[in-house]
């Protein structure tokens, strides 16, 4: 379900920019 | 912030990621509850270091968010190495 909370959402924000710094480090 | 449409991957996976803790944890909300806080946590500390500009040390590096996830998850071996794919340098 996507019925996020605006918690919800800033944790899939940090997941997110996280996951791009990996990336970023990677390439 | 506002989300960047070149980057769906990483925002794609952040989201399934985030229903599956959720699923995960339905019963036991606290600890849905502790991960949020960790990752609050996480990125107070790189936004304080990025904003002094190389001049102070994220008290929690990436390792410590790490095991404080790990000890969270500790049933749930799947789910923390899907987190491992998120940190970098982990």
């Amino acid at each position: 379900s996507y019925d996020f909370t605006p918690l919800d959402s800033s944790a899939v924000y940090v997941l997110s920019s996280m996951a791009r710094q990996r990336r970023a480090s990677q390439s | 912030p506002p989300l960047q449409n070149n980057q769906p991957v990483e925002f794609n996976h952040a989201i399934s990621y985030v229903n599956k803790i959720k699923n995960r944890f339905q019963g036991q909300p606290n600890i849905y509850k502790s991960f949020l806080e960790i990752l609050h946590k996480y990125q107070k500390e790189q936004r304080n270091a990025k904003e002094a500009g190389g001049s102070y040390t994220p008290a929690l590096t990436e390792q410590e968010v790490y095991a404080e996830v790990a000890q969270l998850f500790k049933n749930q071996e799947d789910l923390l190495s899907e987190f491992g794919q998120f940190l970098p340098d982990a």
